[in-house]
Protein backbone atom coordinates (compact mmCIF):
# COMPACT_ATOMS: atom_id res chain seq x y z
CA UNK A 1 0.00 0.00 0.00
CA UNK A 2 1.29 3.62 -0.39
CA UNK A 3 -0.44 6.17 1.53
CA UNK A 4 0.41 10.44 1.25
CA UNK A 5 -0.49 13.29 2.77
CA UNK A 6 0.68 16.57 0.91
CA UNK A 7 -0.09 20.09 2.38
CA UNK A 8 0.31 23.35 0.77
CA UNK A 9 0.05 27.25 1.97
CA UNK A 10 -0.39 28.34 -1.46
CA UNK A 11 -4.13 29.91 -2.36
CA UNK A 12 -5.88 27.44 -4.95
CA UNK A 13 -9.80 27.06 -5.83
CA UNK A 14 -11.19 23.70 -5.75
CA UNK A 15 -11.73 22.89 -8.54
CA UNK A 16 -8.08 23.82 -9.68
CA UNK A 17 -6.51 21.96 -6.77
CA UNK A 18 -8.21 18.77 -7.50
CA UNK A 19 -7.20 19.08 -11.14
CA UNK A 20 -3.68 19.32 -10.19
CA UNK A 21 -3.19 16.99 -7.83
CA UNK A 22 -4.73 14.46 -10.31
CA UNK A 23 -1.71 15.81 -12.88
CA UNK A 24 0.61 15.21 -10.39
CA UNK A 25 -0.25 11.70 -9.05
CA UNK A 26 -0.09 10.97 -12.58
CA UNK A 27 3.26 11.86 -13.11
CA UNK A 28 4.62 10.63 -9.57
CA UNK A 29 2.39 7.77 -7.76
CA UNK A 30 1.01 6.09 -10.90
CA UNK A 31 4.07 5.92 -12.65
CA UNK A 32 6.14 3.94 -10.14
CA UNK A 33 5.59 -0.44 -9.40
CA UNK A 34 7.43 -2.42 -7.58
CA UNK A 35 5.47 -5.91 -7.66
CA UNK A 36 2.83 -4.92 -9.71
CA UNK A 37 -0.23 -5.61 -7.06
CA UNK A 38 -2.96 -2.53 -6.85
CA UNK A 39 -3.60 -2.01 -3.26
CA UNK A 40 -6.95 -1.07 -1.86
CA UNK A 41 -5.53 1.29 0.46
CA UNK A 42 -3.79 3.50 -1.86
CA UNK A 43 -4.61 7.33 -0.87
CA UNK A 44 -3.41 10.69 -1.60
CA UNK A 45 -4.57 13.53 1.05
CA UNK A 46 -3.60 17.07 -0.31
CA UNK A 47 -4.28 20.04 1.47
CA UNK A 48 -4.14 23.61 0.60
CA UNK A 49 -4.25 26.06 3.41
CA UNK A 50 -4.10 29.48 1.45
CA UNK A 51 -1.95 31.25 4.37
CA UNK A 52 1.52 32.32 2.28
CA UNK A 53 -0.87 35.36 1.14
CA UNK A 54 -0.87 34.42 -2.53
CA UNK A 55 -3.33 35.86 -4.53
CA UNK A 56 -5.76 33.11 -5.26
CA UNK A 57 -5.10 30.58 -8.19
CA UNK A 58 -8.55 30.27 -10.18
CA UNK A 59 -7.24 28.94 -13.44
CA UNK A 60 -5.22 25.68 -14.39
CA UNK A 61 -3.72 27.75 -17.06
CA UNK A 62 -2.51 30.68 -15.69
CA UNK A 63 1.35 31.22 -14.89
CA UNK A 64 0.91 31.03 -11.32
CA UNK A 65 -1.25 27.36 -11.96
CA UNK A 66 2.11 26.34 -13.75
CA UNK A 67 4.22 27.34 -11.49
CA UNK A 68 2.59 25.57 -8.39
CA UNK A 69 2.01 22.24 -10.48
CA UNK A 70 5.83 21.73 -11.36
CA UNK A 71 6.36 21.83 -7.69
CA UNK A 72 3.80 19.67 -7.03
CA UNK A 73 4.84 17.55 -9.58
CA UNK A 74 8.52 17.62 -7.69
CA UNK A 75 7.44 17.17 -4.60
CA UNK A 76 5.21 14.08 -5.65
CA UNK A 77 7.64 12.60 -7.67
CA UNK A 78 10.59 12.64 -5.07
CA UNK A 79 8.48 10.69 -2.77
CA UNK A 80 7.30 8.42 -5.41
CA UNK A 81 10.97 7.42 -6.29
CA UNK A 82 11.47 7.28 -2.62
CA UNK A 83 8.88 4.38 -2.63
CA UNK A 84 9.98 2.27 -5.48
CA UNK A 85 13.69 2.68 -3.94
CA UNK A 86 12.47 1.62 -0.92
CA UNK A 87 10.50 -1.49 -2.74
CA UNK A 88 10.59 -4.63 -0.98
CA UNK A 89 14.01 -6.81 -1.31
CA UNK A 90 14.96 -4.16 -3.85
CA UNK A 91 18.72 -3.21 -4.03
CA UNK A 92 18.44 -0.35 -6.61
CA UNK A 93 16.15 2.24 -7.91
CA UNK A 94 14.79 1.41 -11.88
CA UNK A 95 14.13 4.90 -13.69
CA UNK A 96 12.79 4.45 -17.33
CA UNK A 97 12.38 7.98 -19.25
CA UNK A 98 10.75 7.40 -22.53
CA UNK A 99 11.32 10.31 -25.37
CA UNK A 100 9.69 10.22 -28.43
CA UNK A 101 6.32 9.04 -28.24
CA UNK A 102 3.03 10.36 -29.43
CA UNK A 103 1.85 12.34 -25.87
CA UNK A 104 2.53 12.17 -22.84
CA UNK A 105 -0.10 9.79 -21.47
CA UNK A 106 1.53 7.48 -24.28
CA UNK A 107 4.94 7.69 -23.35
CA UNK A 108 3.83 7.26 -19.34
CA UNK A 109 2.34 3.68 -20.66
CA UNK A 110 5.54 2.28 -22.06
CA UNK A 111 7.48 3.80 -19.25
CA UNK A 112 5.51 2.15 -16.87
CA UNK A 113 5.32 -1.25 -19.08
CA UNK A 114 8.91 -1.78 -18.94
CA UNK A 115 9.55 -0.50 -15.09
CA UNK A 116 7.34 -3.21 -14.43
CA UNK A 117 8.14 -6.01 -16.44
CA UNK A 118 9.30 -8.53 -13.76
CA UNK A 119 12.29 -10.06 -16.48
CA UNK A 120 13.31 -6.71 -16.27
CA UNK A 121 13.44 -6.40 -12.83
CA UNK A 122 14.97 -9.89 -12.39
CA UNK A 123 17.77 -9.28 -15.22
CA UNK A 124 18.67 -5.50 -13.59
CA UNK A 125 18.98 -7.46 -10.19
CA UNK A 126 21.03 -10.09 -12.57
CA UNK A 127 23.42 -7.48 -13.25
CA UNK A 128 22.34 -8.22 -17.03
CA UNK A 129 22.15 -5.43 -19.59
CA UNK A 130 19.29 -7.90 -21.47
CA UNK A 131 17.96 -4.48 -24.02
CA UNK A 132 15.46 -7.74 -25.43
CA UNK A 133 13.69 -7.73 -21.88
CA UNK A 134 13.22 -3.71 -22.19
CA UNK A 135 12.26 -3.91 -25.72
CA UNK A 136 9.48 -6.50 -25.50
CA UNK A 137 8.62 -4.58 -22.76
CA UNK A 138 8.35 -1.31 -24.35
CA UNK A 139 6.31 -3.23 -27.48
CA UNK A 140 3.61 -5.09 -25.62
CA UNK A 141 2.67 -1.41 -23.89
CA UNK A 142 -0.21 -1.39 -26.42
CA UNK A 143 1.16 1.55 -28.10
CA UNK A 144 1.90 1.91 -31.88
CA UNK A 145 5.35 2.49 -32.57
CA UNK A 146 7.74 1.65 -35.16
CA UNK A 147 10.35 -0.73 -33.92
CA UNK A 148 12.81 0.70 -36.39
CA UNK A 149 12.14 3.78 -34.14
CA UNK A 150 13.41 2.10 -31.13
CA UNK A 151 16.30 3.07 -29.21
CA UNK A 152 17.38 2.07 -25.88
CA UNK A 153 20.50 2.89 -23.48
CA UNK A 154 21.53 1.61 -19.84
CA UNK A 155 22.34 4.55 -18.33
CA UNK A 156 24.85 6.06 -20.82
CA UNK A 157 25.53 2.68 -22.90
CA UNK A 158 23.73 2.40 -25.53
CA UNK A 159 22.18 -0.76 -26.92
CA UNK A 160 19.74 -0.47 -29.73
CA UNK A 161 19.96 1.82 -31.97
CA UNK A 162 17.22 2.67 -34.92
CA UNK A 163 15.72 -1.00 -33.84
CA UNK A 164 19.08 -2.59 -34.53
CA UNK A 165 20.96 -3.74 -31.44
CA UNK A 166 24.78 -2.47 -31.27
CA UNK A 167 27.75 -4.15 -30.14
CA UNK A 168 28.21 -2.86 -26.53
CA UNK A 169 30.54 -3.12 -23.91
CA UNK A 170 28.85 -5.52 -22.07
CA UNK A 171 31.13 -6.15 -18.98
CA UNK A 172 31.14 -2.35 -18.57
CA UNK A 173 27.25 -2.50 -18.76
CA UNK A 174 27.27 -5.49 -15.86
CA UNK A 175 29.57 -3.61 -13.98
CA UNK A 176 27.24 -0.23 -13.53
CA UNK A 177 24.18 -2.42 -12.79
CA UNK A 178 26.57 -3.85 -10.32
CA UNK A 179 27.74 -0.65 -8.88
CA UNK A 180 23.83 0.68 -8.72
CA UNK A 181 23.07 -2.66 -6.79
CA UNK A 182 25.96 -2.32 -4.43
CA UNK A 183 25.31 1.29 -3.82
CA UNK A 184 21.34 1.26 -3.57
CA UNK A 185 21.50 3.56 -6.33
CA UNK A 186 19.70 4.33 -9.70
CA UNK A 187 19.79 2.18 -12.50
CA UNK A 188 18.69 5.09 -15.77
CA UNK A 189 16.93 3.42 -19.07
CA UNK A 190 16.38 5.57 -21.96
CA UNK A 191 13.99 4.67 -24.93
CA UNK A 192 13.04 6.43 -27.28
CA UNK A 193 10.41 5.42 -29.57
CA UNK A 194 10.34 7.65 -32.30
CA UNK A 195 10.07 11.64 -32.80
CA UNK A 196 7.33 12.85 -31.18
CA UNK A 197 6.88 15.26 -27.96
CA UNK A 198 5.38 12.81 -25.83
CA UNK A 199 7.69 12.18 -23.01
CA UNK A 200 7.29 10.64 -19.46
CA UNK A 201 9.41 8.53 -16.71
CA UNK A 202 8.65 5.55 -14.23
CA UNK A 203 10.43 4.11 -11.28
CA UNK A 204 10.59 0.52 -9.98
CA UNK A 205 13.28 -1.64 -8.71
CA UNK A 206 14.82 -4.63 -9.27
CA UNK A 207 13.55 -7.90 -8.02
CA UNK A 208 15.39 -9.93 -5.64
CA UNK A 209 15.24 -13.00 -3.95
CA UNK A 210 14.14 -11.15 -0.76
CA UNK A 211 11.17 -10.02 -2.51
CA UNK A 212 9.55 -13.76 -2.37
CA UNK A 213 11.43 -14.26 1.51
CA UNK A 214 9.31 -10.57 2.56
CA UNK A 215 6.14 -11.70 1.41
CA UNK A 216 5.90 -15.29 2.34
CA UNK A 217 6.36 -14.26 5.91
CA UNK A 218 4.21 -10.78 6.18
CA UNK A 219 0.74 -11.80 6.07
CA UNK A 220 -1.58 -9.40 3.97
CA UNK B 1 2.90 3.12 26.12
CA UNK B 2 4.56 7.10 26.12
CA UNK B 3 6.54 7.72 23.46
CA UNK B 4 7.69 11.35 22.27
CA UNK B 5 7.28 12.92 18.91
CA UNK B 6 11.03 13.03 19.22
CA UNK B 7 11.79 9.63 19.91
CA UNK B 8 9.66 8.69 16.94
CA UNK B 9 12.14 9.92 14.34
CA UNK B 10 14.58 8.06 15.47
CA UNK B 11 13.20 4.25 14.80
CA UNK B 12 14.14 3.81 10.73
CA UNK B 13 16.26 6.26 8.37
CA UNK B 14 14.83 9.12 6.79
CA UNK B 15 14.59 8.06 2.40
CA UNK B 16 17.11 9.60 0.29
CA UNK B 17 14.81 12.38 -1.73
CA UNK B 18 15.77 12.30 -5.37
CA UNK B 19 14.04 15.72 -6.26
CA UNK B 20 14.45 16.56 -9.70
CA UNK B 21 16.35 20.05 -10.76
CA UNK B 22 14.16 23.00 -10.98
CA UNK B 23 13.07 26.15 -9.87
CA UNK B 24 12.64 25.43 -6.05
CA UNK B 25 14.69 24.60 -2.86
CA UNK B 26 14.35 21.80 -0.65
CA UNK B 27 13.70 22.93 2.71
CA UNK B 28 13.09 21.05 6.56
CA UNK B 29 9.82 20.08 7.19
CA UNK B 30 7.45 18.27 5.37
CA UNK B 31 4.06 18.19 6.10
CA UNK B 32 4.55 21.40 8.47
CA UNK B 33 6.39 23.13 6.52
CA UNK B 34 3.77 24.80 4.62
CA UNK B 35 2.06 27.69 7.12
CA UNK B 36 -1.08 26.26 9.09
CA UNK B 37 -0.08 22.64 9.41
CA UNK B 38 1.07 20.69 12.47
CA UNK B 39 1.75 16.82 12.94
CA UNK B 40 1.71 14.10 15.43
CA UNK B 41 3.39 10.31 15.21
CA UNK B 42 3.14 8.27 18.29
CA UNK B 43 2.84 4.56 19.23
CA UNK B 44 -0.71 3.73 19.87
CA UNK B 45 -0.16 -0.34 20.30
CA UNK B 46 -1.94 -1.13 16.93
CA UNK B 47 1.07 -2.62 15.25
CA UNK B 48 1.29 -6.97 15.83
CA UNK B 49 5.09 -6.76 16.83
CA UNK B 50 7.35 -3.81 17.91
CA UNK B 51 6.28 -0.52 19.09
CA UNK B 52 7.52 1.82 16.31
CA UNK B 53 5.16 4.58 16.20
CA UNK B 54 1.88 3.67 14.44
CA UNK B 55 -0.55 6.88 14.80
CA UNK B 56 -0.29 9.69 12.65
CA UNK B 57 -2.35 13.03 12.73
CA UNK B 58 -1.48 16.22 10.44
CA UNK B 59 -3.95 19.13 10.78
CA UNK B 60 -4.74 22.37 9.25
CA UNK B 61 -5.05 25.46 11.48
CA UNK B 62 -8.07 26.21 9.24
CA UNK B 63 -10.26 25.15 6.53
CA UNK B 64 -8.21 23.41 3.44
CA UNK B 65 -9.01 23.11 0.25
CA UNK B 66 -8.90 19.55 -0.16
CA UNK B 67 -8.38 16.95 -2.73
CA UNK B 68 -7.73 13.06 -3.32
CA UNK B 69 -6.35 10.33 -5.59
CA UNK B 70 -7.53 7.07 -4.54
CA UNK B 71 -7.30 3.19 -5.92
CA UNK B 72 -9.67 2.20 -8.59
CA UNK B 73 -9.08 -1.30 -6.65
CA UNK B 74 -12.82 -2.64 -6.93
CA UNK B 75 -12.26 -3.76 -3.31
CA UNK B 76 -11.29 -0.55 -1.64
CA UNK B 77 -10.75 -0.10 1.90
CA UNK B 78 -13.63 1.13 4.37
CA UNK B 79 -10.93 4.73 4.74
CA UNK B 80 -11.12 4.74 1.36
CA UNK B 81 -14.87 4.70 0.76
CA UNK B 82 -15.10 7.03 3.78
CA UNK B 83 -12.63 10.13 2.52
CA UNK B 84 -14.20 9.69 -1.41
CA UNK B 85 -17.76 10.39 0.31
CA UNK B 86 -16.49 13.43 2.44
CA UNK B 87 -14.66 14.75 -0.48
CA UNK B 88 -17.94 14.35 -2.21
CA UNK B 89 -19.39 16.69 -0.21
CA UNK B 90 -16.85 19.02 0.74
CA UNK B 91 -14.37 21.04 -0.80
CA UNK B 92 -12.51 21.43 2.36
CA UNK B 93 -11.27 19.37 5.47
CA UNK B 94 -8.80 19.97 8.61
CA UNK B 95 -7.56 16.71 9.54
CA UNK B 96 -6.19 13.38 8.25
CA UNK B 97 -5.93 10.49 10.86
CA UNK B 98 -3.56 7.72 9.79
CA UNK B 99 -3.22 4.33 11.31
CA UNK B 100 -0.29 1.52 10.41
CA UNK B 101 -1.02 -2.31 11.75
CA UNK B 102 -4.65 -2.83 10.17
CA UNK B 103 -5.68 -1.80 6.66
CA UNK B 104 -9.31 -2.32 7.76
CA UNK B 105 -9.67 -3.09 4.11
CA UNK B 106 -12.57 -6.20 3.09
CA UNK B 107 -13.64 -5.48 6.79
CA UNK B 108 -17.35 -4.77 5.61
CA UNK B 109 -19.75 -2.68 7.31
CA UNK B 110 -18.13 -2.77 10.86
CA UNK B 111 -14.61 -1.97 8.81
CA UNK B 112 -16.93 1.18 7.88
CA UNK B 113 -18.33 2.32 11.52
CA UNK B 114 -15.03 1.86 12.62
CA UNK B 115 -13.31 4.54 10.42
CA UNK B 116 -16.88 7.05 11.66
CA UNK B 117 -16.41 6.28 14.69
CA UNK B 118 -12.52 7.51 14.68
CA UNK B 119 -13.06 10.65 12.97
CA UNK B 120 -16.18 11.31 14.99
CA UNK B 121 -14.20 11.37 17.88
CA UNK B 122 -11.14 12.71 16.58
CA UNK B 123 -13.34 16.01 15.10
CA UNK B 124 -14.74 15.98 18.77
CA UNK B 125 -11.03 16.39 20.15
CA UNK B 126 -10.02 19.01 17.77
CA UNK B 127 -13.47 21.12 17.91
CA UNK B 128 -13.78 20.31 14.29
CA UNK B 129 -16.85 19.22 12.23
CA UNK B 130 -16.46 14.75 11.30
CA UNK B 131 -16.28 15.91 8.16
CA UNK B 132 -13.09 17.91 8.40
CA UNK B 133 -11.10 14.34 9.22
CA UNK B 134 -10.09 12.61 6.82
CA UNK B 135 -8.96 8.51 7.38
CA UNK B 136 -5.97 6.73 6.07
CA UNK B 137 -5.28 3.16 7.06
CA UNK B 138 -2.29 0.96 5.64
CA UNK B 139 -1.40 -2.66 7.26
CA UNK B 140 -2.96 -6.09 7.18
CA UNK B 141 -5.71 -6.54 4.75
CA UNK B 142 -8.35 -8.22 6.24
CA UNK B 143 -8.27 -7.27 9.69
CA UNK B 144 -10.35 -3.77 11.54
CA UNK B 145 -8.51 -1.50 13.05
CA UNK B 146 -7.44 -2.09 16.63
CA UNK B 147 -10.13 1.20 17.90
CA UNK B 148 -9.82 0.84 21.73
CA UNK B 149 -6.32 1.06 20.99
CA UNK B 150 -6.96 3.97 18.57
CA UNK B 151 -9.44 5.74 20.38
CA UNK B 152 -7.58 5.69 23.69
CA UNK B 153 -4.22 7.16 22.27
CA UNK B 154 -6.51 10.04 20.29
CA UNK B 155 -6.04 12.41 23.31
CA UNK B 156 -2.31 11.62 23.22
CA UNK B 157 -2.02 12.45 19.60
CA UNK B 158 -3.71 15.55 19.43
CA UNK B 159 -1.58 16.64 22.55
CA UNK B 160 1.58 15.86 20.87
CA UNK B 161 0.20 18.03 17.60
CA UNK B 162 3.72 20.23 16.18
CA UNK B 163 4.37 22.75 13.59
CA UNK B 164 8.06 21.47 13.97
CA UNK B 165 9.87 19.02 11.70
CA UNK B 166 10.17 16.54 14.37
CA UNK B 167 6.21 17.01 14.29
CA UNK B 168 6.23 15.68 10.60
CA UNK B 169 9.18 13.13 10.63
CA UNK B 170 7.41 11.60 13.41
CA UNK B 171 3.87 11.52 11.29
CA UNK B 172 6.39 10.22 8.26
CA UNK B 173 7.86 7.38 10.70
CA UNK B 174 4.13 6.20 12.09
CA UNK B 175 2.38 5.51 9.00
CA UNK B 176 5.01 2.95 7.58
CA UNK B 177 4.78 -0.50 7.46
CA UNK B 178 7.47 -2.83 5.84
CA UNK B 179 9.19 0.04 5.18
CA UNK B 180 12.78 0.61 5.72
CA UNK B 181 13.23 4.21 5.35
CA UNK B 182 10.37 7.06 6.47
CA UNK B 183 9.65 9.53 3.11
CA UNK B 184 9.19 12.95 3.91
CA UNK B 185 10.32 16.40 1.65
CA UNK B 186 8.94 20.04 1.03
CA UNK B 187 10.32 22.28 -1.13
CA UNK B 188 9.99 26.30 -0.84
CA UNK B 189 8.86 28.17 -4.28
CA UNK B 190 7.69 31.50 -6.10
CA UNK B 191 4.44 31.62 -7.41
CA UNK B 192 3.60 34.93 -8.33
CA UNK B 193 5.92 36.57 -6.85
CA UNK B 194 4.68 35.12 -3.34
CA UNK B 195 6.73 32.46 -1.65
CA UNK B 196 5.05 28.87 -1.48
CA UNK B 197 5.65 25.99 0.66
CA UNK B 198 4.92 22.52 -0.56
CA UNK B 199 5.16 19.34 1.89
CA UNK B 200 4.26 15.68 1.71
CA UNK B 201 5.17 12.26 3.08
CA UNK B 202 4.35 8.99 2.22
CA UNK B 203 4.52 5.22 3.00
CA UNK B 204 5.06 2.44 0.37
CA UNK B 205 7.32 -0.74 0.01
CA UNK B 206 5.32 -3.67 -0.75
CA UNK B 207 1.86 -3.87 -2.90
CA UNK B 208 2.93 -1.00 -4.84
CA UNK B 209 1.40 -0.33 -8.53
CA UNK B 210 -1.00 2.58 -8.03
CA UNK B 211 -3.45 3.25 -10.47
CA UNK B 212 -5.08 6.10 -8.24
CA UNK B 213 -8.20 8.64 -9.64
Amino acid sequence: TMLSVITTDALVQSHVWRKMVQIAVNRSFNQITVDGDTSTNDTVIALASGLSGSTRISSTNCYEAIQLQTCLDAVMQGLAKAIAWDGEGATCLIEVMVAGAGSETEAAKIARSVASSSLVKAAVYGRDPNWGRIAAAAGYAGISFHPNKLRISLGDILLMDSGQPLPFDRAAASNFLRKAGETHGTVGIHISVGDGSGSAQAWGCDLSYDYVKINAEYTT
Amino acid sequence: VSLSTSESSNYIPAAPILLPQGPWKQIPGGVTAAEGFRAAGIYGGLRAKGEKPDLALVTCDVDATSAGAFTTNVVAAAPVVYCKKSLDVSETARAVLINAGQANAATGVAGYQDVIECANTAAKLLHMKPEDVLVESTGVIGQRIKKEALLNSLPRLVTSLSPSTEGADSAAVAITTTDLVSKSVAVESQVGGTTVRIGGMAKGSGMIHPNMA
